[in-house]
C-alpha cells in the first residue's frame, strides 16, 4: 500500500492511498484504504495522516482520523501517531501496522508496531526527497 | 512555512514521492494532482507488488485494487473498493471525486464505472501473482483468514463450512502476518 499526504505552499492538503490489499485474502475482502479516517485523512486546518498495515484491524479504530484529531489537540505529528496506534494496540497488541502525519506547518512524524523496521519517504524544500526510518 | 511544500508516503517508495513533488514544486500542479499522479507512479511500479495489478492475490488469484483520494478544501471523497480488471485505481478514485457525488464505488460496479469514464479493462493477473498464488495452494492455503470453519483452515485448504459457536475449539482472530511486503 501506497498512503500519500500533500500539502502546497498555501497550505491546501490533500490525500491518497493505493494498495492491492492483503495476500490471500478471501474474495471480496476490503481493508483499510478506501476507507476515510482509516486509510487516510485530511483536514484542512490542521494536517494528514495515512496508515498502512492490517486493514482489517484499522479499518475498526481509524487511525489516521485519530492521528488528526490528536494534532488538533495541540500534539506533534510523531506524539499523535503514537496515540493513534496505542488505541489499536489497546485491543490488538500483536497489531501490526504504522502510520504517518503531517501538520499545515509542515512538521512530519510516524510511528509503527509489530514491523522490525518502518520507512516513510518525505519530500520538502529543505531536504529534497529522502526517507525517514521509524524504529518500532 | 519555508518546508512547504511537504509530500509524505508510507514506506521508501520514493519514485512516487518524486514525482508529487514535481507537480506541487515545479509544474503548477494541485495537491490533488500531486497525490494522484504520486500513486499512479507505485501502481505502474507495482511498488513491492504491495500497489497496483500482479500482486496480492486472492484466495481465487485474482488482483483487485483499492484506492482514495481525498481533497482537504472540500472533504469531499473519492474511493473505489475490490476494483477488478482497471489498473489506475486512483484515477478512477478521483474521477469518483470529480464526476459523482457519491463517496466509495466497489466491485464489478466500480469496474462498470471506470469504463464509462474511458478507462481500459486489463487482466491484472501476472506470471509473478500466478506464482504466488501457486505456491501459496501448495503450502495448504497458508496462511488465511478463516477462522471457526471446518476443515482446520490452520492445515487444510477450503471449502469451508461453519462450525457451531458452542464447539470447542472456537477463536477469537489469529491474525496472518503482515510485514513489509504484505500490508494495506
Amino acid at each position: 500500500t501506497i498512503g500519500m499526504i500533500a500539502i502546497d505552499k498555501d497550505g491546501k492538503i490533500s490525500c491518497g492511498t493505493s494498495t492491492n490489499g492483503a495476500r490471500n485474502k478471501i474474495p471480496g475482502r476490503v481493508g483499510d484504504s478506501p476507507i476515510p479516517g482509516s486509510g487516510c485523512y485530511v483536514d484542512r486546518n490542521v494536517g494528514g495522516a495515512a496508515a498502512t498495515g492490517d486493514g482489517d484491524v484499522m479499518m475498526r479504530l481509524l487511525p489516521a482520523l485519530i492521528s488528526v484529531e490528536k494534532m488538533r489537540d495541540g500534539y506533534s505529528p510523531e506524539e499523535a501517531s503514537r496515540m493513534s496506534l496505542q488505541r489499536i494496540i489497546d485491543y490488538y497488541p500483536n497489531f501490526e501496522g504504522a502510520i504517518v502525519s503531517a501538520s499545515l506547518d509542515g512538521r512530519h512524524g510516524g510511528a509503527c508496531n509489530g514491523f522490525t523496521t518502518f520507512q516513510y519517504s518525505l519530500a520538502d524544500s529543505e531536504n529534497g526527497v529522502t526517507t525517514v526510518d521509524v524504529s518500532c | 512555512n519555508p518546508s512547504l511544500p511537504l509530500v509524505i508516503n508510507t514506506w521508501h517508495f520514493t519514485n512516487a514521492t518524486a514525482r508529487a513533488w514535481a507537480l506541487l514544486s515545479e509544474e503548477g500542479g494541485s495537491v490533488l494532482d500531486a497525490v494522484e499522479q504520486g500513486c499512479a507512479v507505485c501502481e505502474r511500479e507495482q511498488c513491492d507488488f504491495t500497489v497496483g495489478y500482479g500482486g496480492s492475490p486472492d484466495e481465487n488469484g485474482e488482483t483487485t485494487l483499492d484506492a482514495l483520494i481525498m481533497d482537504g478544501a472540500t472533504h469531499d471523497v473519492g474511493a473505489v473498493a475490490a476494483l477488478r480488471q482497471v489498473k489506475d485505481a486512483i484515477s478512477v478514485a478521483r474521477h469518483v471525486l470529480q464526476y459523482t457525488e457519491h463517496t466509495l464505488l466497489v466491485g464489478s460496479q466500480a469496474t462498470e464505472f471506470a469504463v464509462s469514464m474511458g478507462f481500459k479493462l486489463e487482466n491484472l493477473t501476472t506470471p509473478k501473482s500466478q506464482e504466488m498464488h501457486r505456491s501459496w495452494k501448495e503450502q495448504n492455503c497458508q496462511p488465511n483468514f478463516w477462522k471457526n470453519v471446518v476443515p482446520d483452515p490452520s492445515t487444510s485448504c477450503g471449502p469451508y463450512a461453519p462450525v457451531s459457536s458452542m464447539a470447542s475449539g472456537w477463536t477469537n482472530d489469529q491474525r496472518a502476518s503482515f510485514d513489509r511486503y504484505n500490508h494495506d
